[in-house]
């Protein structure tokens, strides 16, 4: 569902330039439920931007469900990227001025869901990811373990077909990073929803059918081949 | 160096009130490796904020180095802050307008330290977190762990006595994680600078001397007493 063939990406600012991703070729298959590994800085957050179409300044190919992203226009990819892909941020990026109900909803009202069907949900999404009751809040009046999961509930609420998540149990004890993982897990047998998380949980990464370790922007291990 | 005495703390917003410590004493002394562990919404960072004087707003009382932190005024509380204890954030809150180096720095300008020995620390402290050469980066250039790091050195290279780090190797992988608990187990030991943590990593808790559990808000284990 997601294949990279040779992605190389660098940052450019004034006179430093940082090669994030030297040539990275990798094919995802769907209900994959697989690990990106490596230390701080080996370029996991800049692959998960690339191959969600949130990020389009890249050298190589990028194939998303059959489609080359960098041959289809700007509002068909975002119009994907809504329908089809959940993201979880490594700094959440939760909106600041909407409560916790109101931003996991948020992507069920630009699907045009209608109000009882996105209650119910928001409800239910909340309840699994051990937040019920916290509707009402706003960002600011969570934890950081909580605010990562109003980020994670948010991501999954939609039922898309693929969940990328950028460390998603940084900020969670592991009893509660286990059970989030735990669900993700039956989301995945149950809806065969293809789960990529960028992560330096070694849970996660034991719980993973396949894991791909980066290491300075280059696949160092991939042991699904 | 750090007492507390039936500590409590609520957040009260609009009709939602949110007790978050429900009574917390505990006495942490001088030169002491201390992690504070507990679920996500066990109080962990409200119990830090409160400690280093940054939340007045609280019940009970607290006394930091021999001072109770109610009864001076907000000046000499924020001097002392400055002058004594240095602070990682949950969210690193590193100022995006200013380099690495310039976030590094600051507090030893309000010091008025020489900009010769500024320089210095500054190199030598990046380079011991692993980022020797970004001294010119900003922060919205660099990965969640290398902004982590950067955190961890502002709140060492002013050599305080204290130093309160929420969650101080959340995004980093395990190896990172570990050089960087290395580095602070040798400062503890050499300069008997007192380290309290509060952590989720398990690598943390098995390096500290003391782990002390809350839950809910109270204190549910101390394996110092
Ligand atoms: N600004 C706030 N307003 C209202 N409630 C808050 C606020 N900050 C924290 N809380 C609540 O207080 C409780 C304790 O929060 P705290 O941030 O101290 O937990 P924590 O142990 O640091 O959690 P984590 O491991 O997720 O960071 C939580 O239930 C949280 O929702
Ligand atoms: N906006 C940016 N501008 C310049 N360089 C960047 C930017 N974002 C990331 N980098 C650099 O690109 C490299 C890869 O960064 P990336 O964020 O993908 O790493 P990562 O594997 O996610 O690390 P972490 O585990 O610390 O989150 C790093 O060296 C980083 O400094
Ligand atoms: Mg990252
Ligand atoms: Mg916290």
């Amino acid at each position: 569902v997601i294949q990279t063939k040779n992605l190389k990406k660098s940052y450019v600012s004034g006179e430093i330039e940082t090669i994030a991703l030297k040539g990275v070729s990798v094919d995802i298959k769907r209900g994959e439920f697989t690990a990106i590994a490596g230390p701080s800085g080996s370029g996991k957050t800049t692959f998960l931007n690339i191959i969600s179409g949130l990020d389009s300044q890249f050298q190589g190919e990028v194939t998303l469900a059959g489609k080359n992203i960098t041959k289809i226009s700007k509002s068909e990819l975002s119009d994907f990227r809504r329908d089809h892909i959940g993201f979880v941020f490594q700094s959440y990026n939760l909106i600041p001025v909407l409560t916790v109900e109101e931003n996991v909803e948020y992507i069920m009202l630009l699907q045009n869901i209608k109000k009882e069907e996105r209650k119910e949900r928001v409800i239910s999404i909340l309840n699994e990811v051990g937040l019920k009751g916290f509707e009402k809040r706003f960002p600011s009046q969570l934890s950081g373990g909580q605010q990562q999961r109003v980020a994670v509930a948010r991501a999954i609420v939609s039922n898309p077909d693929i969940i990328l998540a950028d460390e998603p149990t940084a900020n969670l004890d592991s009893k509660t990073g286990e059970s989030l993982l735990e669900m993700m897990g039956m989301l995945n047998v149950e809806k065969n929803i293809t789960f990529i998380f960028s992560t330096h949980d070694e849970k996660i990464m034991r719980k993973s059918k396949r894991m791909i370790v980066l290491k300075d922007g280059e696949i160092f291990q991939d042991n699904n081949q």
